[in-house]
């Protein structure tokens, strides 16, 4: 899961 | 979702709160810098452009839209509304907030996470965010009197992101195990741009004394 899909954050 | 990042979110959105309360109930946006208020705008609508392409939950998703919403809503107050409008400290809030735009940009290009759009405007809006206060923090030591409103709004901005460090941590230590260098030096700078002003916060808060920061 390359780092970008993290952006599980706001 | 771990408890820090929750308290972070939690803490962000109260600062809104706050800050919308102290417009509203006292129809002034003094000591408010418009052009912090204005960068957040460019920073939340920079960063969730996935807003509707990726679903991540619906506390994601309410979240920004509650982001985007707020702080659009706080500069229409501060540009148009036509009692608070009148009450903005235009002359103090000098900072050139566009000159923060372009280093942003081009450290976004030089320093992306991904050659995207996409994820040249998310580096872009997590630097961004890192120094959007500065124009409020001048606009602060300018100030003669700081309303409790105006400092508590402060004080939570800042420590929203201290929660996220503490988030960061955690996730890598249990979760990820991976450093994510783009969101944790800008947090960190970011962080750190409020020390001084949590110094006098916090010790003016223990003397029972008005929040004065010095020139």
């Amino acid at each position: 899961e390359p780092e970008s899909k993290l952006h599980d954050e706001l | 979702m771990n408890i820090f990042r929750l308290a972070g979110d939690m803490t962000h959105l109260l600062s809104i709160v706050v800050l919308l309360l102290k417009i509203r109930t006292t129809k002034s946006c003094a000591g408010i810098s418009l052009k912090t208020q204005e960068l957040y705008v460019i920073v939340f609508i920079t960063r969730y452009l996935d807003l509707f392409t990726r679903y991540v939950s619906f506390y994601n998703t309410a979240m920004k839209l509650v982001f985007i919403g707020t702080s659009v809503a706080i500069v229409w107050y501060m540009r148009l509304h036509k009692v608070v409008k009148q009450t903005y400290s235009r002359d103090e809030d000098t900072f050139k907030h566009y000159l923060l735009i372009p280093p942003c940009f081009i450290l976004a290009l030089l320093i992306p996470l991904e050659f995207t759009v996409t994820e040249i405007l998310w580096s872009f809006s997590i630097y961004l965010e890192a120094v959007a206060i500065l124009p409020q923090l001048l606009l602060l030591q300018r100030s003669s009197n700081i309303d409790n409103l105006t400092g508590s709004y402060v004080f939570l901005l800042g420590a929203y992101r201290a929660l996220y460090i503490v988030n960061w941590v955690y996730r890598f230590f249990t979760e990820t195990h991976k450093i994510r260098w783009i969101p944790w030096i800008s947090g960190l700078v970011q962080t750190a741009l409020y020390a001084d002003f949590f110094y006098y916060y916090i010790k003016s808060w223990k003397n029972h004394e008005k929040l004065r920061l010095p020139a």
